[in-house]
Formats: structure tokens, sequence, C-alpha cells
């Protein structure tokens, strides 16, 4: 849990389906 | 197609369709430059890229097979490595210029307004003038970068990731996979086998020299952040934070 505290925004454009550049 | 059913030419396609567009910083950088500007503009085009480059990792064939835990620490690790080398690969053409997008071009002497900048300016310069000076080919730039991916957390000594066998085994076959892309880029250039080899040791002792300027880079974006003399964005941030 600390590190996807820790990793924030890097987790969530990771894991969603949609481009990270579309959630830009 | 699974990733380990490619072959090397298809694997470097793949990996040539994942590559980002060409990014615009959109905005003029006001002459003369002054510290706080020129700072301001690097980290900006820095967040912007760093979006392209999560997309990126998430195209290279394999990467998204990892777990959550082996993405996020392979691109915290080489971040600033890809952004530079792509910076050199911009670069290359233009002898004494760094193109940091097709609307920020700068040279050695302006960088000179940001304390501590030109030193590192000279490090990435002298890097691209050795990648011009071995004239290298897009096919082998692709696969340096996502070496640099792969590459950049082999060696974590994070108890979480070293009992994760299953990603780190995936991690070093698509490593391998990769290297013997590269390989057989450099093969098709019709050099003798004992040239072949000792290019590719050129061009894989240069990531150990984006290595480090990638390091000064860092702790120089810091000093800055902590200086208050540029305010850093959200993602970079987090990045910056967890990847040093």
């Amino acid at each position: 849990t600390s590190l996807k505290e820790k990793h924030k925004i890097l987790h969530r454009l990771l894991q969603n389906s949609t481009s990270p550049v579309d959630l830009a | 197609v699974h990733h380990s059913s490619l072959t090397p030419e298809q694997l470097i396609s793949c990996i040539m369709h994942a590559e980002p567009p060409e990014i615009y910083l959109m905005e003029d950088l006001k002459r003369p430059f002054t510290e706080a500007r020129m700072m301001m503009s690097l980290t900006k085009l820095a967040n912007k890229e760093l979006f392209f480059m999560i997309s990126w990792a998430k195209k290279i064939p394999g990467f998204v097979e990892l777990s959550l835990t082996y993405q996020m620490h392979q691109l915290e690790s080489c971040w600033l490595d890809v952004l530079m080398l792509g910076l050199m690969w911009r670069s290359i053409d233009h002898p004494g210029k760094l193109i940091f997008s097709a609307d920020l071009k700068l040279n050695r002497e302006e960088g000179n307004c940001v304390k501590g900048i030109v030193i590192i300016f000279d490090k990435l310069l002298a890097a691209t003038t050795r990648f011009r000076e071995l004239n290298l080919q897009r096919e082998e730039y692709v696969c340096l970068k996502a070496m640099i991916l792969l590459n950049s957390n082999i060696c974590s000594t994070s108890p979480e990731m070293a009992e994760d066998l299953e990603s780190r085994g995936k991690l070093q076959l698509l490593l391998d996979s990769v290297t013997d892309a590269l390989v057989w880029a450099i093969s098709k250039q019709g050099l003798s086998f004992q040239l072949q080899s000792a290019r590719l040791a050129h061009l894989l002792m240069l990531l150990s020299d984006i290595r480090h300027v990638s390091g000064k880079g860092m702790k120089h974006l810091s000093d800055m952040k902590n200086n208050n003399i540029v305010q850093v964005s959200d993602l970079l941030l987090e990045m910056l934070t967890n990847g040093s």
C-alpha cells in the first residue's frame, strides 16, 4: 500500500486502460 | 502474438510503433533567458514527456505482463535516462545544439543562465557527439531505449521485488529479447563479426554515460526545486522524489 501511496499518479496511469496521454 | 514468439525484426517493429510523437513546448521561451524561465520550460517539457513515456512503456511487448510493482520501479528508476537518450536522438543531426523539443533548441552558452546546468549540457552534447560519430541508427536507438527501461532496476535490493520471481524472470527474458534485437539490427549493417561486437560494446558503454548524466540531472533538479527556483508539477515531482 505504501508503494501505491507513494506513486499515486504513476500507479493510476499504469493501471488505467486509457492512454496516459489522454488522462494528462 | 506473444512477445516471446516475435522475431527480432518483429520486436523492433513493435518497439518502433511504440515511439512517442514529436512534442512541443507550445510557448515562446522569452529572451533574455532567466534561470526561472528556463527551468520552468524544461520541467514543463519533461512533465509532458513523462505521460508519453508511460504510454510508450505500456506498448513495449511484455512490459504490462510484469507486476505493477515492477512496472513502477522500472519507470521510476530510468525516466531521466530515457528522456536524455531521446534528447540525444533528436539532437544527433544538430552539432552543438540540444533539441529539447521542436520549439526549444538550446546551445551550451544558453545554459549559462541556470546555475550548474552547463556541465550537464556539456555531458549531453558529448554523448550526442559520440552517437553521431557512431552513426546511430533508428533501430539501434529504439532498442537502447527499451534496454534502459528493462535494465534500470535489475539489481534492485527491494525484498518485495526479489520475492516476485515471476516478474523477475519475465523481465530477464524481455531484456534478452531486446538484446537479441539490437544484435540483429547491428548485424544488418554489413560489418565484420569483430566490428559488430565492437559496435555493440560501444553502444552499450554509452548507457553508463547516460546513467551518470541522469544522476547529475536528478541532483540538479532536486536542488532547483528545494531552492524554490522552479515549481515541479505533480507527476514529475513524484518521479523525482521516488526515483532518486
